[in-house]
């Protein structure tokens, strides 16, 4: 069985703000092993 | 078989040998043959298994991708009776077993797809059966929920094989490497799935964010005899900040779904499709393996935006059962031959709110079948 996510998450408003301070960003790759209640991706406001 | 022919002829040699035999001896020196060779080839089944994955293992450590390559066999699948076989499968598997024999079947089926017992809610042998015990609960604390605000969790447990930003026309996931499909098409024709149209991509997004229920345009679409209803990609883009994760459940893994975030869950669409395997080679084989597979979708909104989780079945593990929605009824016996019918659509009221879920709260569940 598969489980596919799909979520509007913060990225940056503005283009000159490139520092990528408020992005979503995913904390995990392609092939790796989570469980429940594990970060799957973080944003800073 | 040849293994049990063999049995039979050392029998019947043997049987010749002393002045012949009765029958009761017969048969009662093929039955444990066959169980030898039932586990020798489920072994082997095992041992095959390993291989392929270490493969897979030692082709992604050398950065080699999986790439699309259609072939015979997954051609052929499509003539089997999927649905009734993976129906057989989990009729077999709810049948109960005796009380000394559970934590030996148990133990044998964790051995062979790495699950972990310890983590289980109940003693063994209070499963009553392999698929009592296949869908089983954890201890408590067994899967403490990160309690970062700003972060989005794991809605189950699995291996990663996709992620990324949505952009571009249509949406696409990427299935493997020379085949995708449209957000669309997975999620159904009347998701609100925030897309701007094409010459409207610098206009305020949320505007153009559609509610539930609202119909998107059909624009072109086609219909085959032998897929579902797949949607072309449509000349509208992603809204900004659109992501997704496609996460696969091994047999051995704990196989219940839980809420990413805090969210409010809208609408439930249950798409009532073929149940192909969806392991490593059905990606890489079979066209459109998630779109065409039997499917609940759930959409709603969080804080952020838009929020939409498909739960996929397979043949093995057919069945999808919510916490939310405990009436929803999947892996019925197949009525119709077209596989292009539009999913069976539930809103959940009250209107505009539907229900909330918070992050960790369980949410699915897969069965065996």
């Amino acid at each position: 069985s598969t489980v596919v996510l799909i979520f509007q998450a913060p990225i940056s408003e503005s283009p000159l703000k490139k520092d990528g301070s408020s992005e979503f960003r995913f904390c995990v790759g392609a092939g790796d092993r989570v469980r429940v209640g594990e970060a799957l991706g973080r944003w800073n406001e | 078989t040849s293994f049990v022919k063999t049995l039979q002829t050392a029998f019947q040699a043997r049987s010749s040998n002393n002045g012949g035999g009765t029958n009761s001896q017969g048969n009662s020196f093929v039955v444990p043959g066959a169980t030898v060779a039932t586990i020798l080839m489920l072994g082997a089944l095992h041992a095959r298994r390993l291989y392929d994955d270490k493969k897979v293992q030692e082709a992604r450590e050398q950065g080699i991708e999986i790439v699309f390559k259609p072939d015979l066999k997954a051609s052929f699948l499509q003539l089997l009776p999927l649905r009734s076989i993976s129906r057989f499968w989990g009729s077999l598997t709810s049948t109960e077993l005796p009380v000394w024999m559970r934590p030996y079947v148990y133990r044998a089926w964790a051995r062979a797809f790495h699950s972990n017992l310890e983590e289980a809610a109940r003693p063994l042998d209070e499963y009553a059966s392999l698929r009592d015990f296949f869908v089983h609960t954890l201890k408590e604390g067994s899967r403490p929920i990160d309690p970062d605000p700003r972060c989005l969790v794991s809605p189950v447990d699995g291996t990663i094989l996709r992620y990324g930003e949505l952009k571009g026309a249509g949406a696409m996931i990427e299935q493997v490497k020379g085949f995708s499909y449209s957000v669309s098409s997975l999620l159904g024709e009347s998701s609100f799935l925030p897309m701007i149209s094409e010459g409207h991509m610098q206009e305020d997004s949320v505007k153009q964010e559609k509610v539930p229920g609202e119909k998107i345009k059909k624009s072109w679409w086609r219909v085959s005899l032998a897929s579902p209803k797949v949607w072309e990609p449509m000349s509208a883009h992603p809204m900004k900040g659109l992501f997704y994760c496609v996460i696969y459940l091994r047999p051995g893994d704990y196989h219940r779904v839980h809420s990413a975030v805090d969210w409010n869950v809208l609408v439930r669409r249950h798409f009532a499709g073929r149940l192909f395997p969806v392991n490593e080679r059905a990606t890489r084989t079979i066209r459109n393996l998630y779109v065409q597979n039997e499917r609940v979708v759930l959409e709603g909104i969080w804080k952020e935006g838009f929020m939409a989780i498909a739960a996929i079945g397979a043949t093995n593990i057919g069945s999808i059962e919510l916490c939310i929605e405990p009436d929803l009824r999947t892996n019925l016996p197949g009525k119709k031959l077209m596989h292009s019918e539009p999913p069976e659509e539930r809103l959940y009221e009250p209107k505009g709110v539907g229900l909330m879920l918070k992050k960790g709260d369980e949410v699915a569940a897969f069965n065996m079948g």
